[in-house]
């Protein structure tokens, strides 16, 4: 599955 | 958000402030690298470009912010305002040696070939090596301040804790970024030897000089 490109880490 | 990433971000912070106090007080940037604090900077431009666009939280905002902050900061400090005091002849470790492995790995391996996408994993691969260049001139010189030891303990607990957090985050919510995960691994491991140097001899009180 796509992943989640969100990458709410610093 | 869990407890892990927050003292890991903290520590991150607290690492970045101790380096700018210690040049700021002292005046100095005597045993710091500045192509270490070049790298960082290039890390944090390289991550953050999503700030204005991709809203996560105040938080995540802010952090971003002071982090891009205290990198430029500290770069200008090194190379501007105490440039003199820059020991550029220990700082030689080749950028390009560390440059063209993590730009041709980050097109290589990524989780969608788009720029923004590009930029953040070279972004994460890049940070796993920053530090080398500091680690390669504490080894040349074969010592190191102890304000700088203390820099490098924090900045190096901070993704040891963020291996906690996505352990933790893997088993409460299935996140895995496998990316970030074997990076911050690599990055971790090399700061092995510091820790142990810094266990055995800085928290004795001793100054950290290698054999």
């Amino acid at each position: 599955e796509p992943k989640d490109l969100s990458h709410d880490e610093l | 958000m869990n407890v892990f990433r927050i003292l890991g971000d903290v520590s991150h912070l607290l690492a970045m402030v101790i380096l700018l106090v210690k040049i700021w007080r002292s005046k100095s940037c005597a045993g710091i690298s500045g192509k270490s604090q070049i790298l960082f900077a290039l890390v944090f431009t390289s991550r953050y470009l999503d700030l204005l666009t991709n809203f996560i939280s105040i938080y995540n905002t802010v952090m971003k912010v002071v982090f891009l902050l205290c990198a430029y900061v500290t770069v200008y400090l090194i190379y501007g305002k105490f440039r003199k005091t820059f020991d550029s002849e220990n700082d030689s470790f080749r950028l390009e040696f560390l440059l063209v492995p993590v730009i041709g790995l980050s097109f290589l391996e990524n989780y969608s070939f788009t720029p923004t996408e590009i930029l953040w994993t070279f972004s994460i691969y890049l940070e796993s090596v920053a530090i080398l260049p500091q680690l390669f001139m504490i080894s040349k010189t074969g010592e190191a301040e102890t304000i700088t030891t203390h820099y490098l303990f924090f900045l190096g607990l901070y993704r040891a804790l963020y291996l906690a957090n996505w352990i933790w985050r893997y088993h409460t919510e299935n996140f895995y970024d496998q990316i970030a995960v074997v990076s911050g691994v690599v990055q971790t491991i090399f700061y092995c030897d510091f820790f142990y140097l810094y266990i055995t001899k800085v928290l004795k009180g001793k100054k950290l000089s290698l054999p």
